[in-house]
């Protein structure tokens, strides 16, 4: 179509290429993230604070006999480095700047911000209690989601 | 912090750097005692509960779970019967009636009375709901009319005075449903105002009164035969299991986000408090909502 059409047409075709280009870098990103868990850092590259994995699993502390379902979950753990300057998706406070920047003058009283979760989502269980009473509840802040300097 | 620093590290490292610090067995069984303990506390629970062998695992609660952990690989079978409305609730309770209380029985073969212990839910939490879900079967290997369509009526009454053997029960009606028996299926009945009055005075509590009413354009031989209110006996045990009544409680202890289930309204006397607390509660929510779309412009 020729004319003010045209141009709309146009406009939201390129967007929409655009966005299909920054969905497309945004997996890549999330698959370079998994390919390389903490530990298996290239040298040069910093321990930065991110979220890694860790599966809980109910086994471990035998609880296979009281817990129904699940029977472990994935509850991620944050962990790494707040190194100044902090980008600004770990900086989760003004604060967590000033301390990291106190921190790095050799102020050994100012503790350096600590990589903690941010974003945290729940899980349900379904269990049995001490009355033999079938539960399913849902229990909050169990699964990090993102995590930050603080 | 427990968990980074003793267990999960040295477990992550064995799979990953490949050159593991070796736990000895005292430090193992440190971290897994650390991270019970740790866990118990997030469950909140001061000890591991210790529940009894052979408990029956109600089918419902199963399809509740993989309903809320979004199971989508398993087909979720069309168990819920009940009308959703908003009310938050974070815990879900099943209840199996009692055996061992032994009510009068009512006179008439379309009916029985059964008994619920429900002192279990603590007082801390708000009762939102509870269902009573009975299961209707149709048997066509028994039955020469297959294409018959049956039709009753399911009763449910809160009896209101301990049972006597002469007199006659004094009982209120709390929900009625009709049920068309062409499959088999599970029926929910409402019986919030019942569970919210025995839970805050649990001595009021005289059972519930079930009666199976055949319709008036379809009357039936024996509409018991089809409700599974006692069990038979040529059923197994473990047959009985699934199809005996159910009794579902849902409460919310205000400490974590809402199942995604919800309650039908009811208009009881009795549970004006809980209604005050259900209208606080969704105060609340509407706020949280209103602060989400804030953060979100």
């Amino acid at each position: 179509p020729k004319g003010d059409k045209g141009k709309k047409c146009r406009k939201k075709r390129k967007e929409r290429r655009e966005r299909r280009k920054n969905k497309k870098n945004k997996k890549k990103n999330k698959e370079d993230k998994k390919e390389n868990p903490p530990g298996t850092e290239r040298p040069g590259h910093q321990n930065l604070c991110r979220r890694r994995p860790l599966h809980v699993d109910f086994k471990d502390v035998q609880w296979t006999d009281w817990i129904v379902a699940p029977l472990g979950y994935d509850a991620y753990y944050c962990d790494g480095t707040c190194p100044f300057p902090l980008s600004d998706n770990l900086n989760t406070t003004n604060h967590a700047v000033v301390q990291t920047l106190v921190n790095g003058v050799d102020a050994q009283a100012a503790p350096t911000a600590c990589c903690v979760p941010t974003t945290l989502s729940s899980i349900s269980m379904l269990y049995m209690d001490e009355h033999d009473k079938v539960i399913l509840k849902n229990y909050d802040d169990m699964v990090v989601e993102g995590c930050g300097c603080r | 912090e427990l968990i980074t620093s003793t267990y999960t590290q040295s477990t992550y490292r064995t799979a990953t750097s490949g050159a593991p610090p070796p736990l000895t067995e005292e430090q193992k069984k440190k971290a897994v005692a650390a991270l019970e303990s740790s866990l118990l506390t997030l469950f909140g629970f001061s000890r591991r509960p210790r529940p009894s062998k052979g408990v029956v695992i109600p089918q419902y609660m199963i399809d509740l779970y993989r309903q809320q952990s979004g199971d989508t690989d398993t087909p979720i079978p069309a168990v819920y019967t009940r009308k959703h409305s908003s009310s938050p609730a974070n815990t879900v309770r099943s209840f199996f009636h009692e055996d061992e209380v032994q009510l009068h029985e009512c006179g008439t073969d379309n009916c029985a009375r059964i008994w619920f212990n429900v002192t279990y839910i603590p007082q801390s939490e708000v009762l939102t709901d509870a269902e009573l879900r009975i299961y209707v079967e149709r048997n066509h290997t028994h039955e020469p009319d297959i294409d018959k369509v049956l039709r009753h009526k399911l009763q449910v009454f809160e009896i209101m005075k301990p049972v006597s053997k002469d007199k006659e029960s004094i009982s209120r009606l709390i929900d009625v449903q009709d049920i068309i028996v062409q499959n088999s299926s599970w029926v929910s009945l409402d019986v919030h105002p019942a569970v919210l009055k025995w839970k805050n005075k649990p001595r009021e509590n005289h059972g519930l009164e079930i009666r199976v009413v055949p319709h008036r354009n379809y009357p039936s031989s024996n509409p018991l035969t089809h409700v599974r209110l006692r069990r038979a006996t040529e059923v197994e045990q473990s047959e009985w299991n699934i199809q005996r009544p159910l009794l579902v409680t849902y409460t919310d202890d205000g400490k974590a986000s809402s199942l995604s289930r919800t309650k039908r309204s009811s208009d009881s006397d009795d549970n004006n408090d809980a209604d005050d607390d259900i209208e606080e509660n969704a105060e609340s929510d509407t706020k949280k909502k209103r602060k989400r779309k804030r953060k979100k412009c």
